[in-house]
Parts: C-alpha cells; sequence; structure tokens
C-alpha cells in the first residue's frame, strides 16, 4: 500500500481509526499491536511522520492521520 | 474536549508541516 511496509500500513490504519483531537497514544498503538516490539512501532511513527501521513499533537507520544480530517 | 487553545494551536501547526510533508513527497513521486 502506497510504498509502506505491513507494519507501517498497519499502524497507519490505527492512527486513522482514531477521531479524537489529540489522537492515539503510543501507548494505545503498543497495546494494540501486540506482536510489534516497542522499537519497530516507533521507527514506523518516526517514518509516517517524516512522509507527513501522520502528525504529533499534544506531545511526542501522541499522533494523528492527515488523511481524513 | 479538555484541551486548552494553545495546545489546539500547536496540533494545528503540526498538523500543516505534516501536510506540506506530505505534498512535497508527493511532487518528489511525479
Amino acid at each position: 500500500m502506497g510504498g509502506l511496509t505491513p507494519h507501517q500500513s498497519q499502524i497507519l490504519n490505527l492512527i486513522k481509526t482514531c477521531r479524537t483531537t489529540e489522537g492515539i497514544s503510543l501507548q494505545d498503538l503498543k497495546s494494540q499491536l501486540q506482536s510489534m516490539n516497542l522499537q519497530t512501532l516507533k521507527k514506523a511513527v518516526e517514518f509516517l511522520s517524516s512522509e507527513g501521513h501522520i502528525y504529533s499533537t499534544v506531545d511526542d507520544e501522541h499522533f494523528k492521520s492527515t488523511d481524513g480530517d | 474536549s479538555s484541551l486548552t487553545e494553545e495546545q489546539k494551536k500547536k496540533i494545528e501547526e503540526n498538523r500543516q508541516k505534516a501536510l506540506a510533508r506530505r505534498a512535497e513527497r508527493l511532487a518528489a513521486q511525479q
């Protein structure tokens, strides 16, 4: 999907489902992606952010998608 | 929502920056 790895698109999809202003927390992502380690998760989030798919909100641990808002 | 005006402003700024990065990426793919 759009040049993303399966991990990256899985994370992006989870972030997209969150409709709150502050977005989804890293902790929520981690608990929904139990099979993924925190390092992998953080790296993917960093990549998605650098590509403009997502952005951080109230702090560096909450994220929202740039799609559909 | 319980967010302060300052937080909302910061979120909007981050969103605009992300949209700019996204536009850059899409332009590079053309």
